[in-house]
Parts: C-alpha cells; structure tokens; sequence
C-alpha cells in the first residue's frame, strides 16, 4: 500500500545531488528527518475481506503492522536505534556510496492465534510466535 | 476498545483487486499460516462437531493471556503465568462466525479449562487440535454383553513437525435421574487393540474415573501416550471404547447413565482435544 510514496523523486533528490558542503548536507538530513522518521505503520490483514470466513472462526483480522522511515543522521531517542546502527550511520556519513544507512526494521515482535477449520473440520489453534511487530527501529 | 477496534479496521484492500491480484494476496498469507491451500470444511452445521465452543474458549483464554503478558512486559519486564485464566473468562471473544453461543449454558458447563493442569498445556502449546468423532457406534450388547461407545479419530491431519504433548478425551455425562439415583458408576475408557468379526475387541484400559449417577458434567481422559502412539502408528488407531459400569461390575446402557454422544447438542458432543509443541522451527518454503 505504501508502494506509491516509496517512489515520489523529491525523497531521491537528496541521494542524486552533487557533493556540497558539511553544513548543507546536515541541513539537508534534517529536512530527510521531517519526511519521515523510522516508525511503525498499521496494515490491517483483513481474512473477512478474503472471503475466509468459512473456514477462519476467529479473529476477523489483525493488524499486521510494518515498519517503515528514514534512519539518517543523527539518530535520536525516538528511532530506538541500535548501537550497531549508531556506528552504521557515522560509517555512511564517511562513505555515502559504499556504504548504506541502517534501515528501519522491526525490533520486537508479538504472536498471534488463529482459529480455523481443517479439510477434515478438525478445528485448529494455532499460535504464530514472532508474527506480528510490536516495534519497530534503525538497524 | 470499541474506538481501537475501528481505528484497526482499516480496510487493506484499498480498491477492487484483479481475480489474480486477490489470489496472490492470499496464497502470501496463507503461506504466512503455513498452510499449504485454502481449507474446505464441510459447513459446520452438517459436520459431527469437533468442539468449536470449547476451542473459541482456549482461543480466547490464549488471546488474553497474550495481550496481559505484552502489557505486563512493558510496564514490569515480567512475564506471568495462565493461572490467571479464571479473570480471562471475562474477556470472553464474541463467536463471529454465527456460532451462537450461550455463554451460560457453555461456560458453566464447559469442561474444566481453568485446571492448572490445563492451564499449563496451553501455555506451552504452539498449537490445539480438537478432532472430528469419526464413527460412533453404540453396541447395545456386545458378544460379552457390555453396553460401550466407540469412537475414532483421525490424527493423521497433525501438520508435519509437531508433537503431541497432551491430550485429552472428553466426554459430557449428564445427571440421570430414575434408578440409578444414589448409585456411584464407573466410567472407563479403552483403547481398541484388535478387532475380530465374532467377538469382542481386544482392548486395554487408559483410563477411568468414579461418579455418582446423579452428577453432571464433562469428564476428562488423558490419553496422550495413546495419541502418541497413533501418530506414530496411524494403522494401529482402531479408536477408543468407553463403557459405564456399576461398582459391582454391571455394564450399564449409556442413555440410562446420561452419557451425552454424537446426537446430543452441539455444545455437549465428545471430542478428542490433544496439545501440541512444535520440535522444530518451520520455515516459509521459499518461492
């Protein structure tokens, strides 16, 4: 769902820009930071929509969440970043080509059950461990 | 709640998806669940009953000790343990699907679910089966005249990679008035050995339990070493055998004792309910 925002060329242009000062470069991160820092996003899994309430008794859905965010310099309280993307963002600031930014990835994860038939209308409980994020932060 | 709930509703499907564009999505979350294809139960009005109610209640009792544990965990950093399953009855999770459920006749009567002993299988478990009763077949007489039920189930559906670590045969037994008021009986449960054509099965005793005549309620066997057994031997899964018997040793006829079989309501028919761990990490088969 989010494909579209994941293409508009103004979130590329820091990327293609020619090399100008230190001073321009942190202004320009702060402005990346605006755009949208390392978060969690709801996306809902809806079984009800996919026509499966034949055979799911329960939940209807769950909310499956994703991660998603700009992980640049500096990284602050709120990213929940690692220590390792700490030091993976001052390498970047170093060697912007070679090396990527840490990425905005799922820190903890939750588990979900599901109730649901069988061909043969045994019914199963099941529990998804590590299924769903609970958080998410820079790696 | 109520607010949280729409706010999660929302609808992900955002606009009207191509046949194939919805079968993607949905062959990615059925990979997701691990399972193979779609299931086709047969609807479950027509189907024997494989205890739906009872496994909406180990859902909910599982759902709400999730949710306790993350709130727990982040305000304390300690995790707690099922025995709190008696206050997740109040949470109970609505039946969605057009169950309709009396939550009194139900969960007053349901089997005991908040026994520790109960608590702490579901507490392990990365998954509950309970199973379709696939033949019922009540024998009046038999060659030896012993009034019994017969049951059978296929445990041959277990998703590769999981173990059985418990299981249960439940049974319900209504309170049966008339001559066997004050009488105590003896309820026992067989697992069938070999069958012959002119005699009865052989069998060996899994498991019994003593009550009065006037008493109501679920009874429970365990019968985890013979599921084990089953799973590991499907072809010697012959079903079990359930007979009631006075203290004297006087086989009795099962109506007459209130045992509840496949033609009893829905909420009160006997399913075998077994516990499983998973012994090995299942992987996404990779497309």
């Amino acid at each position: 769902a989010t494909g579209g925002k994941r293409k508009n060329p103004s979130r590329n242009k820091g990327r293609s820009q020619p090399k100008t000062s230190q001073a321009s470069r942190i202004g320009d991160q702060n402005l990346s930071e605006q755009k949208q820092a390392c978060k969690k996003h709801e996306l809902y899994v809806s079984f009800r929509e996919l026509g499966w309430q034949d055979w799911i008794i329960a939940p209807e859905g769950y909310a499956a969440f994703y991660c998603d965010g700009e992980c640049s310099f500096p990284l602050n309280a709120h990213m929940n970043a690692t220590n390792h993307a700490i030091v993976q963002t001052l390498v970047h600031l170093m060697f912007p080509d070679n090396v990527p930014k840490p990425c905005c990835a799922p820190t903890k994860l939750n588990a979900i059950s599901v109730l649901y038939f069988d061909d043969s209308s045994n019914v199963i409980l099941k529990k998804y461990r590590n299924m769903v994020v609970r958080s998410c932060g820079c790696h | 709640c109520a607010l949280g709930d729409n706010h999660v509703h929302s609808s992900f499907i955002y606009r009207r998806l191509r046949n194939h564009e919805r079968r993607e999505i949905q062959r990615e979350i059925l990979s997701i669940l691990g399972l193979p294809h779609r299931p086709k139960p047969f609807s479950p009005s027509k189907q024997a009953s494989s205890a739906p109610l009872f496994m909406l209640d180990l859902y909910n009792a599982m759902t709400t000790e999730d949710a306790e544990e993350d709130t727990l965990l982040e305000t304390t950093g300690k995790a707690i343990s099922l025995n709190t399953l008696g206050s997740s009855r109040k949470n109970q999770h609505s039946a969605p699907y057009g169950y309709s459920r009396a939550p009194v006749a139900w969960t007053s009567q349901s089997p005991p679910l908040a026994t520790s002993h109960d608590a702490n299988f579901l507490n392990d478990a990365d998954m509950v089966m309970s199973f379709v009763n696939l033949v019922e077949r009540d024998r009046d007489f038999s060659h030896q005249r012993r009034h019994y039920k017969e049951f059978r189930f296929d445990l041959t559906q277990i998703p590769e990679g999981e173990a059985v670590t418990a299981a249960e045969f439940r049974i319900y037994k209504d309170h049966s008035p008339g001559r066997y008021e004050n009488v105590t009986l003896k309820v026992s449960i067989y697992q069938v050995i070999k069958e012959y054509q002119n005699r009865d099965a052989e069998t060996f005793l899994l498991d019994s339990k003593k009550i009065r005549a006037s008493d109501g309620g679920w009874l429970v066997f365990d019968i985890t070493a013979t599921s084990n057994h089953w799973v590991l031997n499907p072809q010697q899964n012959m079903g079990l055998q359930l007979c009631v018997e006075t203290m004297d040793g006087r086989s009795i006829n099962m109506k007459s004792a209130g045992i509840i079989g496949r033609n009893g309501p829905q909420s009160k028919q006997p399913f075998l309910v077994a516990f499983f761990k998973a012994s090995e990490v299942l992987l996404r088969s990779v497309r």
